[in-house]
């Protein structure tokens, strides 16, 4: 189960989960994308709309099957649990966060039967929604924009995944570092991919997301990629990914 | 006083409140930068670095001046009160909320004796810390940035202002929806600026920033666009607001 999480905005996280799902169904895993942004672009991204009840309440509060708020997307294979404006409803956290955590584990655990890939969206934040992706995920990905801002970012999400290894999901590490949104002919994207690298020389995956506008429009269109292009850089990336990291785990 | 939100991330806010901050300074204003979020790349972006407290809890807990939280910021006359990771603190939010939301209104109603423009930059969400830019500013500026995703953010945020306007501060409107990283090569910005401008006819500024690593370099730099490259386009942009920002408030 992965998480793709990062507080900075804008650095790739919805474009990660999105097509890194498809990609894991295009080489034929069972996979669930869960977008846990209550912005909703993984969900729009796979030409979905957004639920009007939140599946936290659905299966936390009303105690329905989880199973009831799957999905499917617009890409065959790929299911979703949509997102719900209420995920960002203060009192529902209030209402989860000491009492039903141990709940939410267990509840994501039986999806573990169904479905053999699971990738969680997060928003932009280091609250209560990241914490729950890592309270159940065994790998973070962090997509690390190839501007300024981006070591920055580093510095909160990463003790974030460390307090939440530490109290509640021992099995939680981070899975990796994603460059993204690189541009060959900017001397910046360079320095930072280069300072990145010599900072966290284990953690950096070889395939780096170029900047590529197809995948801008791709999302645009509700589709993955794979589907909306695939002869794109942007889908070649992916699908390099896709192969580095589920070799990573077999291994 | 402004406020520049959006709970999309990685639009341009923090780029686009450290700039036009700076070139309010430019014109001889005097201006105070406000980092409401927790990131702190505003507070980086004109080269200071955090702080360990908030100026939440000194000022709102500790009833500190607020005078005491202002520092200098890099470019000559730009002053800044910086943000801190304490401002995620949730404990925090849950004392501030209820209690004292009067108290932090006061509070910076005591800044425009001192500032003739403020500049709040906000986190990438629609929870309690754009809530308090909301409730003490006169106008909001949305930056929305030429791809896909931007129109979904809009329908987050807008209907956020109006709520804060009925309920804790009457003079706040939105003063404008500004159209960020156009490229004026791809077709996907000439469409996604054309739908802005014909949903919202009078509300999208005629500025219109471009996509230009100048303004990403300069963050990098820790200054604003003015003083890194006063000859690029993202610096004549950020004039051009300014003036007409400035235009719009006088009449
Ligand atoms: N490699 C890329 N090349 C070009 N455009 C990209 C690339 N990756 C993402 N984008 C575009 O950049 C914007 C931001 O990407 P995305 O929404 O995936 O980021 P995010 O981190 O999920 O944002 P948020 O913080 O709001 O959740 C989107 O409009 C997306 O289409
Ligand atoms: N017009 C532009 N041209 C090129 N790069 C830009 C432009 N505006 C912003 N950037 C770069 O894009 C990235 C995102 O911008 P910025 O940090 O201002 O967005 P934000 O909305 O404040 O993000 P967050 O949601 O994390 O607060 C930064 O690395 C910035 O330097
Ligand atoms: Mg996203
Ligand atoms: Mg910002």
């Amino acid at each position: 189960m992965f998480a793709i999480a990062s507080q900075k905005g804008g650095v790739g996280k919805t474009t990660t989960a999105v097509n890194l799902a498809a990609c894991f169904t295009f080489a034929g895993k069972r996979t669930l994308l869960v977008d846990l942004d209550p912005q909703g672009n993984a969900t729009s991204g796979v030409g979905i709309s957004r639920s009007e009840r939140s599946f936290l309440n659905a299966c936390l509060i009303e105690n329905l099957a989880i199973a009831t708020q799957v999905r499917e997307a617009s890409f065959s294979g790929l299911a979703i649990i949509p997102a719900s404006q209420e995920l960002s409803d203060l009192n529902l956290h209030n209402e989860i966060k000491p009492r039903r955590m141990k709940a939410f584990q267990r509840l994501f655990l039986r999806l573990c039967d169904d479905f053999e890939y699971v990738v969680i969206d997060c928003p932009p934040s280091t609250g209560l929604l990241p914490e729950l992706a890592f309270s159940v995920a065994q790998s973070v990905i962090v997509p690390v924009q190839c501007e300024y801002y981006a070591m920055e970012g580093l510095s909160q999400i990463l003790p974030q995944v460390e307090k939440v290894q530490r109290e509640l999901n021992e099995r939680l590490a981070v899975g990796g570092l994603l460059l993204t949104m690189f541009d060959y002919e900017l001397e910046l994207s360079h320095e930072v991919a280069d300072e990145v690298r010599s900072h966290f020389p284990k953690l950096v995956y070889r395939a780096t997301i170029p900047r590529d506008v197809a995948l801008a429009e791709a999302s645009s269109h509700g589709q993955p990629i794979v589907s909306y292009d695939i002869t794109s850089r942007g889908a070649w990336s992916y699908i390099c990914l896709s192969k580095e990291v589920l070799g990573n785990d077999n291994s």
